[in-house]
């Protein structure tokens, strides 16, 4: 599932 | 992680290395290079990957971040401390204030934040930054009216990353069932239009063989 903080981009 | 992020990737480090290594070799920066761009730019690494050590997604990313802050820090470094270099380095050209940009994207990341903590506020802020980042750099090309292979090779693989990052997005629309991230879409697109809106005059006086002249 998606978490809308966890930053997965540079 | 798809084909356009990383070419987005790759283009971003590119554009970095570039100018590193053209600066290096050159013992100069006499080419039109903004050091404001560039502090803001190794700011924006620096408060974005505040997660290095707290949040791990892939090698992949944590080595990126660490070249990217390397990389830009090196850039930074050579501008104010290479003998060379700096004296390369004209400052009465690079006059954009970047202070009011540094202060509106702080607040504004106060305001508009995923949530409210002191690493997501900065990841706000470098989000914000970096979409305005390089305005000391068009100013700069704008006062000193011409552009060189070397700036705008740089300027190009920076205008290709953010041209692929939004093809990404768009992708990741279509292939993910919760892809929402308003703030970086939101800015990304804020920050392609200021390439877009220079390539456009680039291409205006590649066709007219003038000079580049950016309006006012």
């Amino acid at each position: 599932q998606d978490q809308p903080h966890s930053h997965d981009e540079l | 992680m798809n084909i356009f992020r990383f070419a987005g990737d790759m283009t971003h480090l590119m554009s970095i290395l570039i100018l590193l290594l053209k600066i290096y070799a050159t013992k100069s920066c006499a080419v039109g290079i903004s050091l404001k761009t560039q502090e803001l730019y190794a700011l924006v690494f620096l408060t974005r990957y505040l997660d290095q050590f707290t949040d791990y997604v892939s090698l992949y990313n944590s080595v990126m971040k660490v070249v990217f802050i390397a990389s830009s820090l090196a850039i930074v470094w050579c501008m104010r401390r290479h003998p060379l270099v700096r004296k390369s380095y004209d400052k009465d050209l690079d006059t954009f204030r970047h202070q009011y940009v540094l202060l509106a994207c702080f607040v504004l990341a106060l305001l508009l934040h995923e949530i409210f903590t002191f690493q997501e506020v900065f990841w706000a802020f470098s989000i914000y930054l970096e979409a305005v980042a390089i305005l000391p750099q068009l100013v700069l090309l704008q006062r000193s009216g011409n552009v060189d292979n070397l700036t705008g090779q740089y300027v190009l693989f920076l205008g290709a990353y953010r041209g692929l990052y939004i093809i990404n997005w768009i992708y990741r629309y279509f292939t993910e069932d919760h892809f929402t991230r308003w703030i970086a879409c939101v800015s990304g697109l804020v920050q392609t239009a200021l390439y877009a809106d220079f390539f456009y005059y680039y291409y205006l006086s590649w066709k007219t063989n003038t000079k580049l002249k950016l309006p006012a």
